[in-house]
């Protein structure tokens, strides 16, 4: 899971243990292990909410962001980061037809969630509060095997510059 | 509408 040519996916199991929690107002919120975008690369995470049903506004979405990690290469790399980065529940369906749910982001140079990490996970994410909502997830074969796949695809302002 | 992304603090 470590080097991934800027693909990477977090299999997230016991599914339905977490929605089991989520029902029972206990807070879900899990970070994916580092990787990196490249080598050389940044390391990233993931951060996954099942927002609780008594959350204002967001109540029983997925919430999804990317958090900058203190990675091997840092000193090599530009800061802060910049680029794209493709955020996805995979529809593990079978057969041709998949619709993947899927959003695309631009990374904001001036926040500080893309600045060089000082401590070992940036506390400052950038994502999606309101990703994907639990009753969406039952409308197709998100869930497999009591399984999520969540994909993130980086592309670098390095990459484009190699 | 597309959703917007934001930045947002988490500590552990």
């Amino acid at each position: 899971a470590q080097q991934c040519n800027g693909i990477y996916i977090w299999k997230i199991e016991n599914f339905s243990g977490l929605q089991k929690a989520q029902e029972e107002e206990r807070p879900v919120v899990m970070h994916s292990p580092g990787f990196y975008t490249g080598k050389p690369g940044y390391k990233l995470c993931l951060r996954l909410h099942i927002q609780l049903p008594s959350a204002q506004r967001c109540a029983n979405y997925i919430s999804l962001f990317v958090h900058t990690m203190q990675g091997e290469y840092d000193s090599h790399l530009p800061w802060p980061f910049q680029g794209t980065i493709r955020l996805s529940i995979l529809d593990q369906s079978e057969g041709p037809e998949r619709h993947n749910h899927e959003e695309v982001m631009e990374a904001k140079p001036e926040l500080l969630a893309f600045q060089r990490p000082t401590i070992h996970r940036n506390p400052k994410g950038f994502g999606y509060v309101t990703f994907m909502s639990l009753q969406h997830l039952k409308q197709r074969t998100f869930i497999k095997d009591d399984t999520l796949l969540v994909r993130c695809e980086v592309l670098t302002r390095l990459d484009l510059n190699s | 509408f597309p959703p917007v992304p934001t930045e947002d603090e988490y500590m552990d």
